[in-house]
């Protein structure tokens, strides 16, 4: 079963200024 | 004789602290829009605070990929680290606020709301009102340690660097992290403070008590979910179940 995106991943890994 | 230094790594850290005006701006737009929704969609009170420290847990994320140290660990040991402390962060953050607010008989919310404790003991439920209370205490302890703006910034980074944290792939960087924060805490409360000359080790002591009250937060929390009145899909759900998975 696809694990649930991780927001906290999403949001470390986001470009520095999003 | 000129007054002593401040340790580099506590001037970094006071570098890295987000702009409370920014952080308070996004938060109340952020709930206002929430209140704007349908009447059938609009968050009860407790849904409403949840939501505002959701988006708290947002500015404490983006603090911390500021920090120095973190922002050199994998994003797999960054998650972990977060995962072990958002709670102990957030109840800090609201602990440090109370300090700058000054007023026992009121708490003040992130947004700028004052809250009287007297509205929270008659619409709280006794354990909220109770994890309140013992936030109030642990105020009254911090205020009487005179902790500054330069030992607050530094006690929040080795709440972050805790080294409870396991299966880390970096373990010495975050060793190394804590060691020196540890070093520059010891450094700046024995050169600014030397006639508090237990100051550093009180102040480990409440760091203790702050995780010990952000465990029982974390418990009643789970407890709001368990019986739905938590709001899902977000990031303060995600967390409170990192730990359980």
């Amino acid at each position: 079963e696809a694990e649930e995106p991780s927001l906290l991943k999403k949001l470390l890994l986001a470009p520095a200024n999003a | 004789s000129s007054p002593p230094d401040i340790p580099e790594v506590i001037l970094k850290l006071l570098q890295l602290e987000p702009d409370e005006a920014q952080v308070k701006g996004r938060i109340v737009a952020c709930l206002q829009q929430e209140q704007g929704k349908g009447r059938h969609e609009r968050l009860s009170t407790f849904g409403l605070m949840c939501k505002m420290a959701d988006q708290t847990l947002f500015s404490i994320v983006e603090w911390a990929r500021s920090c120095i140290f973190f922002k050199e660990l994998e994003v797999g040991d960054q998650m972990k680290l977060l995962q072990n402390c958002w709670s102990e962060l957030l109840v800090f953050d609201h602990i440090y606020r109370q300090l700058q607010h000054g007023k026992e008989q009121s708490v003040l919310l992130v947004t700028g709301q004052e809250v009287d404790m007297s509205a929270i003991a008659a619409q709280a439920g006794s354990i909220l009102n109770t994890l309140v209370l013992r936030a109030q205490e642990l105020v009254l302890h911090l205020h009487s340690l005179q902790v500054d703006r330069q030992e607050f910034v530094c006690l929040k980074f080795l709440i972050l660097f805790s080294l409870d944290v396991k299966y880390l792939e970096n373990h010495a960087l975050v060793r190394e992290a804590q060691e020196k924060a540890n070093a520059a805490l010891l450094e700046y409360t024995a050169g600014h403070y030397p006639h508090c000359a237990d100051k550093f080790r009180q102040l480990l002591l409440r760091l203790a008590e702050v995780r010990a009250l952000s465990m029982q937060a974390e418990e009643y929390l789970y407890h709001k979910h368990l019986s739905g009145e938590v709001p899902c899909n977000n990031l303060l759900i995600e967390m409170l179940h990192a730990k359980r998975t």
